[in-house]
């Protein structure tokens, strides 16, 4: 899945992936 | 390059995690992107993570609300649209 998102948004967004990873969903962030 | 690699996970990726929020809906690059997927029939899952005006064009689409849940609950939905989109 790619993430689209805003930099203000980033740390909410970093701790989803590693969420997400964890659940075997892998995710794109640029 | 940043905008080529962007380009080519934007074409590699079979959907999008859609991040909604104030600053996703004045980011270009955000525009850019949901506009890409939507031009080109691709799946969106939007997340609301803050309140904001979701675009007329998004507004079909069934959204994972962050704002009224707790993250576990709103996590937890999320999970269930993405694996249900994976198989």
């Amino acid at each position: 899945f790619f993430v689209s998102y805003a930099r203000k948004d980033q740390p909410f967004v970093e701790q989803l992936a590693i969420d997400l990873k964890r659940r075997s969903i892998d995710v794109w962030l640029d | 390059s940043w905008s080529r690699q962007v380009g080519r996970a934007l074409d590699m990726c079979s959907a999008m995690i859609l991040v909604l929020s104030p600053d996703g809906l004045e980011s270009e690059n955000v525009d850019d992107e949901w506009n890409y997927y939507l031009d080109n029939k691709k799946m969106i899952v939007p997340l609301l993570y803050r309140e904001c005006r979701v675009p007329f064009r998004l507004h079909k689409l069934q959204f994972i609300d962050f704002t009224r849940q707790s993250y576990d609950t709103a996590l937890s939905h999320l999970v269930s649209a993405l694996h249900v989109i994976q198989q």
